[in-house]
């Protein structure tokens, strides 16, 4: 499904110039459950990223399912994103004056899907994640963990086959924690979802079948194990 | 330090009212290093506002010091806030268009130090969290876990002799985890800053020598041990 070979990244701010990937290539094949691991830094979001077609390598190349993506127009990189991958953003990214309901509608605006349709399925993501009773509220009227749970829904919503999560437990107790976990597990095995989870946490690799690590912007490890 | 008593908060959105703090009393000594966990949703966040003077309880009373906070006018707060407290937040709260060493001279502008005590002061803080090489990168160009430092390091810089850390670690590695939280360690010995730290790990929580606990909007448990 994903096929990354010597990707690289640089950001250019004049007197310096940061690596934030280094000859980057991994493959990983549908189906998978991968966590990416590796300090504050090492270029984990800048790889989510270009995962999730926000963003272009400085160099390398990206395939996915067979399609080169720098081929691609805009048009055709909107479509991808919105049909083919759920994101969970590191900073949640949430619209701030729209309601948690609302939020995780977005990604069914260009389904074209009908407007009970949306709420239905929106409403089902959000009961996902323990939040049937937040539907209302805004961001701002949400804990830290209840609006990282509302991009988790946002992301789950489209039935993407490509489940891209940066950090999405950083802010939940434990419980709620293997509550997401056991979640995304039952997606990977049941729905074959392909996903992808960037952690700092052990608890959470634990879940996947592979651990990849970085350290300054390159793959140091790369070690796949029988889950639980 | 901070006396507590009957603290309670409650959201009114119309057809529904949040309890989000219920009847909670507690009292914290000078020189404490306290952990707050609890589910997601159970007012951790909401106490540490109260806390920090940036919200106001809706029932109860909160002594800081011996000063009754309610009986305080806007000044007054705000010069509280500026000298007294640190505050890291759970979504760290930096302004996006100042650099990581603007960002945390922020609170030494109120102080009325000179412009080169004021950089000097910064740059020591954001040394003291690794992030030396980062100073003029404004947050969009900052990694999560570097965006977060950058919020410990402003919450450090006053050098208050309260610090209220709202999950502090939640982007960070462990190997950064382990530095922040041994930087508190030695800020609490040496200097008797007392800290209040939210956290949903046990790890970091391990740290701290007294744990208290919350479930929908009250206290459960709260235990002392001796640190490792
Ligand atoms: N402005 C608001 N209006 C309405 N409800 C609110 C508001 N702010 C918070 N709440 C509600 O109050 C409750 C407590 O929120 P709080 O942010 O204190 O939780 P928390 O313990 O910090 O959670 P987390 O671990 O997820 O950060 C939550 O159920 C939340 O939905
Ligand atoms: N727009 C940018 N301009 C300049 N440097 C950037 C930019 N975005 C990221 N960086 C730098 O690239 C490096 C990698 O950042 P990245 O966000 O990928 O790290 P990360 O592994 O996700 O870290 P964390 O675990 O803290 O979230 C960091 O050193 C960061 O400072
Ligand atoms: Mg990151
Ligand atoms: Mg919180």
């Amino acid at each position: 499904l994903i096929e990354i070979q010597n990707l690289g990244k640089i950001y250019d701010l004049g007197e310096v110039r940061v690596h934030a990937l280094d000859s980057v290539s991994l493959e990983i094949q549908h189906g998978e459950f991968v966590a990416i691991m590796g300090a504050s830094g090492s270029g984990k979001s800048t790889l989510m990223n270009i995962l999730g077609c926000l963003d272009k390598p400085s160099t390398g190349s990206y395939r996915l399912g067979n399609i080169d993506v720098a081929e691609l127009d805009r048009d055709q990189l909107a479509e991808i994103r919105n049909r083919k991958i759920g994101f969970v953003f590191q900073g949640f990214n949430l619209l701030s004056r729209t309601s948690a309901l609302e939020n995780v509608e977005v990604p069914l605006l260009y389904a074209g899907t009908s407007a009970e349709e949306r709420r239905a399925r929106a409403l089902a993501a959000l009961k996902s994640v323990g939040l049937e009773h937040r539907e209302h509220h805004v961001p701002n009227q949400l804990s830290g963990g209840q609006q990282q749970r509302v991009a988790i829904a946002r992301a789950l919503v489209n039935q993407a086959p490509l489940l891209l999560a940066d950090e999405p437990t950083g802010n939940l107790d434990s419980k709620t924690s293997a509550e997401i976990m056991d979640l995304f597990t039952m997606l990977n095995r049941t729905a074959g979802i392909t996903i992808i989870v960037v952690t700092h946490e052990s608890d959470i690799a634990r879940y996947t079948r592979r651990v990849i690590r970085f350290l300054d912007g390159r793959i140091v490890s790369d070690e796949r194990s029988e889950a639980a």
